[in-house]
């Protein structure tokens, strides 16, 4: 589409196409598109340019123009992050990053091994509290997930910890009796600790399609999110979805997963994410 | 459903005439966003609309019928011919011990479907040997192991750190385990990561696998086309497995991965557990995604 001088119908339907392919979904594309338009019909003879600047401007805005930091003020206790999210979409791995980010500004951090059901998660979580240099809390394989959370806000306040990270199992949010589960795991949380959890973050896979709309919706009417975390934004799918769900559910993402090593992991800024999805 | 959304556009046609190029148009239009919100590539869904198109318009409107649902029979037709046609089973054959690698992005599934296919395969009678060749991800060996121990399956435990390596001792102790299939995880990476891809080239020329699966998450959005393209370029594949597929997502990317590579799904992943696989069935597919 850049590198032409004047705009013509063809344009319209080219900008349409670029944010499919980003996973807009189409009525956040056809939305995007007529406003465009609109605002275009005021500028007499627009250019590739002035358009493509429009539309990183409207897709920033859509998205809340700034970032959003996290809340981690957990007052005269610690602030508590509950990590949630379908099946592999890369819940520990952000844990580990955000633990060695949070440590690394000088807080004491305690990550909380809350998958007692997958194969290896908890040796999983422990790799990456090793790592970012914090201490963790696990329960036996198979415990109960919302002991094992109990334990480990215990044993955070005993410790003086300023930010708890808690992981959980993966789980489809189709599966009533898991978001029972999680339901029941963020209870133990409020019950032992008053007014947290401060931030609920559900993960998403940068690659889902619209199947993350529907993710954010159950999850959020069960648990109440607060954030969002985009992983894998370092592949080739652009997670446009996500203004989709920001359009319908009003969550904004916080944080974005950029590769696999401790140090990719990212604030959100709607516009170099507005900058990556339209240069 | 797809249905009730083309009734609407064929209000005015019952049981007379000719499925015309101007009542065809509109209801092509709402076959494509029902494509497009079922995830299938935005390419693909055009390309899918035109052969739509060339088959609907000037059919006769059938009588008893709607001529909405006659569309809709025509586009879960097209839809059913496009993901079958072969029988779609992998490639086990061969003198033991046949090599399977199972390959795809992080995340979408691979290390739970290798020890998912190695109770298939032992249904079948056959004896399956698992190699755990993702050294890269914290505990990506323990849990092969476990999921192999908690299956009754032998597991190599070599202490190799290069994934070439390890598939090199993994197929000579197959051999001394008399097994006759390895399946060969490794480890998840982008399609873009050259000197990953490069390395799965490596593992493919040591052990020359008689089957590559592509493991692929059944949510995944239009970045499917990219990642089956690439993957098939720089590594080729066999077969797809596609995961997850107990939640509601569509699955659309099966219908954009077989229409762009050519490349049979074989399996559906449908659970955590080691008996959650499927095989693949083209119509309930089709439906799923048209739902
Ligand atoms: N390239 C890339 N890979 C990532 C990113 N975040 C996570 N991963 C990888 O994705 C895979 C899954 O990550 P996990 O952290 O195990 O995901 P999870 O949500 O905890 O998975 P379950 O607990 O099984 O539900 C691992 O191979 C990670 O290394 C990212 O930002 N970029
Ligand atoms: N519900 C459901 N979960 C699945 C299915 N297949 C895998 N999972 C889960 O998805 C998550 C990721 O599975 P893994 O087998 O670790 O994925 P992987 O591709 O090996 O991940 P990497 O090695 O990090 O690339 C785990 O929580 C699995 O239990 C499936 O068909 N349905
Ligand atoms: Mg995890
Ligand atoms: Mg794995």
């Amino acid at each position: 589409v850049k590198g032409r001088s004047s705009f013509d119908e063809g344009m319209w339907e080219e900008i349409e196409e670029l944010l499919l392919r980003s996973d807009t979904g189409a009525a956040v594309a056809e939305e995007i598109v007529d406003e465009l338009r609109l605002a275009s019909g005021r500028w007499g003879k627009p250019d590739a340019e002035q358009v493509f600047s429009q539309l990183r401007e409207s897709i920033a805005t859509r998205l809340g123009g700034e970032p959003v930091p996290l809340q981690l003020d957990g007052g005269e206790g610690p602030a508590v992050v509950l990590v949630i999210g379908v099946n592999g979409a890369g819940k520990t791995t952000s844990i580990g990053k955000l633990a060695a980010r949070l440590s690394g500004e000088g807080k004491r951090v305690l990550v909380v091994a809350g998958d007692t059901y997958r194969m290896a998660a908890m040796e999983q979580l422990a790799v990456w509290a090793d790592r970012a240099d914090v201490p963790i809390v696990k329960g036996k394989e198979g415990a109960d997930a919302a002991a094992v959370v109990w334990d480990g806000l215990e044993a955070g306040v005993r410790r003086g910890s300023d930010v708890i990270l808690v992981d959980t199992a993966g789980r489809l949010h189709t599966k009533s009796g898991l978001m029972d589960e999680l339901v029941k795991v963020r209870r133990v949380i409020e019950k032992r600790l008053p007014g947290a959890p401060h931030e609920v973050l559900l993960v998403l896979d940068g690659t889902t399609g619209q199947n993350a709309i529907q993710q954010a919706r159950v999850f959020g009417e069960s648990l109440g999110v607060t954030g969002l975390v985009l992983a894998k934004l370092d592949g080739t799918a652009k997670g446009g979805v996500v203004m989709a769900i920001r359009r319908e559910l009003d969550v904004p993402v916080k944080l974005i997963g950029v590769g696999e090593k401790l140090e990719d992991l990212q604030d959100f800024d709607p516009a170099a994410f507005a900058e990556a999805l339209a240069p | 459903d797809l249905s009730s959304r083309l009734e609407g556009v064929f209000k005015s046609l019952r049981g007379r005439g000719v499925l015309t190029e101007d009542n065809v148009r509109e209801a092509l239009r709402e076959i494509r966003r029902a494509l497009l919100e079922a995830d299938v590539h935005y390419k693909v869904a055009k390309d899918f609309v035109k052969r739509v198109e060339e088959r609907a318009v000037g059919q006769e409107v059938l009588k008893g019928i709607h001529p909405g649902q006659q569309v809709v029979k025509v586009v879960h037709d097209e839809m059913v011919q496009l993901l079958g046609g072969t029988v779609a089973e992998p490639n086990i054959t061969g003198s033991p011990p046949v090599p399977v690698m199972v390959v795809g992005l992080q995340g979408s599934g691979k290390t739970t479907t290798c020890a998912k296919l190695a109770n298939w395969l032992k249904k079948k009678g056959r004896r399956p040997y698992l190699v755990p060749a993702d050294p890269y991800r914290p505990a990506a060996r323990d849990q092969l192991i476990k999921l192999a121990q908690a299956n009754g399956h032998a597991v190599y435990e070599g202490p190799e750190e290069d994934p070439v390596e390890i598939c090199r001792r993994g197929m000579q102790e197959a051999v001394r385990a008399a097994a006759d299939v390895v399946l060969l995880d490794t480890a998840g990476r982008l399609h873009v990561d050259d000197e990953l891809m490069e390395e799965l080239r490596q593992v493919r020329a040591t052990v020359k696998p008689h089957e590559i699966l592509l493991v692929v998450d059944g949510m995944i959005g239009q970045d499917s086309v990219n990642v089956a393209e690439q993957f098939r370029e720089k590594l080729g594949f066999d077969g797809v497995v596609l995961t997850k597929m107990d939640g509601d997502a569509r699955g659309g990317a099966a219908l954009s991965i077989r229409h762009v590579t050519g490349v049979p799904i074989k399996f559906l992943g449908v659970g955590e557990s080691a008996d959650a696989l499927e095989p693949f069935h083209p119509d309930r597919m089709a439906s799923r995604i048209l739902n």
